[in-house]
């Protein structure tokens, strides 16, 4: 998300519709509207009251060509609608000329390019994630609309999370009416945390890979409204994903058994799978995780008790001194099932627990709580969780019964 | 001649002007921009889409232009504002 720079002082907004629509009723209009300004008030206290005469911040008018802004609208297609930041005043002008509907794929959705509008009257500017709402593109029309987790952590960057409850009518399946922030436990990691893999985007996000759906991590925990299903985000990507990660190239590379895929953002980079043996010769299958480290900026592949360092930029890529015994990384157990770079620090992660190792002295990190440490209460922001050390058993660690 | 049925290479322009990317033409200097300005502000606008980033006006970047969008500008935060002298 991107803010622009100013928001509304207050919580309490009014908004008043100056001009109507010609191809649709006002009620209906002013239902839609509502709607519209609901999607942001259900993540924040906002309040937004409709009035129907006096001053208001937000002034919403259906104006076609030059409407005495000095902005223009275009006629059908194009620009649909344009608002202005809080700083500006906050007003929204839609383009009279476009033919505004309402639960309909024909047309342009009305509330859909509301919400969004109102999203610059609020302070956002236009989000670079394509799933986003606050993304500048129309995408047509979406019957089962939610908002995307990059627009709630905009809105909430501005004005907070909601602390309030409403008692509004929820508008959809995970928009509940209750005073918790948006950001809680999730009872599936929570209750097993082991994951498939975990890997940074080139967006900055973090995310976690888990059978056939996945999480985003925020710095509190788990990401409001996960898990998705991998297979409709990344599409043509299989489930049960044994390792990932993002290179400087800004691609997304995701390995299972004998094959690779690779992704800018979402979107494949190309016809994949492909071999492993062909994209990352000197590479076994089946891996258990894979890291660009931070030390070298070297792609290191583990499995069972060895581990493979890759250099692209050298041929063979993986010299014959490799492979070498996982040990070698001080304190890291064999087996491992993710691993992750996070502000600055590589961590691993196997069974329950997760480890922090340390560049400088290239071992796991000696800390309080000491390492391995629980990864549902450290990263999948699961409260009930065991917060100190945790014990090992043969195959698994599990929570020791002293905690 | 390149886009049949997308827009032309000077609405394109106009489209990155309008949204941020390229600073407004300058009627006295005949509306001329360097190649280089013109690569640059296109490779930004196929960076924040998510396209491919070639720098040039290729079909795909015609095609999303071509799309029904919000009148305000991409580039308006405080990261893309001048820099003080």
């Amino acid at each position: 998300y991107a803010l622009q720079g100013s928001r509304w002082r207050v919580k309490k907004l009014t908004y008043k519709i100056s001009k109507y629509p010609r191809n649709l009723p006002q009620h209906k209009v002013d239902v839609e509207l509502n709607k519209a300004f609901k999607v942001w008030s259900e993540y924040t206290d906002l309040v937004f009251i409709q009035k129907k005469s006096g001053q208001v911040h937000i002034e919403i008018r259906f104006e076609k060509g030059e409407h005495g802004d000095g902005d223009p609208f275009d006629g059908p297609g194009g620009t649909l609608a344009h608002a202005y930041f809080p700083v500006y005043g906050g007003d929204a002008h839609f383009d009279d000329a476009e033919q505004w509907t309402i639960d309909s794929f024909r047309g342009t959705n009305l509330f859909q390019v509301a919400a969004h509008e109102f999203g610059h009257s609020l302070g956002l500017s236009h989000s670079d994630v394509k799933t986003a709402l606050m993304a500048p593109f129309y995408r047509g029309y979406e019957p089962y609309f939610t908002l995307d987790d990059d627009d709630i952590q905009g809105i909430q960057a501005l004005y907070g999370k909601k602390l309030v409850s409403t008692g509004g009518i929820p508008s959809g399946p995970r928009y509940t009416t209750t005073t918790s922030p948006p950001s809680e436990e999730d009872s599936e990691l929570c209750t097993d945390p082991r994951v498939d893999t975990m890997f940074n985007s080139a967006e900055g996000h973090m995310y976690v890979f888990k059978g056939d759906r996945y999480w985003r991590l925020t710095a509190d925990g788990v990401a409001v409204g996960y898990p998705k299903y991998i297979s409709h985000s990344w599409k043509g990507l299989p489930g049960n994903i044994d390792a990932a990660f993002t290179y400087k190239n800004g691609k997304t590379y995701f390995f299972k058994g004998s094959k690779y895929w690779r992704y800018v953002g979402k979107r494949m980079d190309g016809d994949y799978p492909k071999e492993i043996s062909e994209g990352f010769t000197g590479i076994p299958d089946n891996i258990d995780t894979v890291t660009v480290w931070t030390g070298n900026g070297k792609i290191y592949f583990y499995k069972g008790t060895k581990f493979w360092r890759f250099d692209p930029a050298q041929k063979p890529p993986v010299k014959n001194t490799y492979p070498k015994l996982t040990s070698n990384w001080e304190g890291v157990p064999d087996n491992l099932d993710a691993s992750i770079v996070y502000r600055g620090y590589t961590y691993f992660f196997k069974g329950n627990a997760y480890y922090r190792f340390n560049d400088r002295t290239f071992s796991v990190d000696v800390a309080e709580p000491a390492f391995p440490r629980s990864t549902a209460y450290w990263w999948f922001g699961c409260r009930s969780a065991t917060k100190g050390t945790l014990g090992e058993t043969d195959e698994q660690l599990v929570t020791s019964s002293n905690q | 001649e390149d886009n049949p049925g997308l827009i032309s290479q000077t609405a394109a322009m106009n489209y990155l002007s309008q949204f941020g990317y390229l600073q407004p033409i300058n009627p006295t200097s005949g509306g001329i921009i360097s190649q280089d300005t013109l690569s640059k502000a296109i490779s930004e606008f196929q960076a924040f889409a998510g396209l491919n980033i070639t720098g040039d006006f290729d079909e795909e970047t015609y095609k999303l232009m071509a799309l029904p969008r919000c009148g305000v500008k991409d580039k308006v935060g405080p990261g893309f504002g001048r820099s003080k002298r």
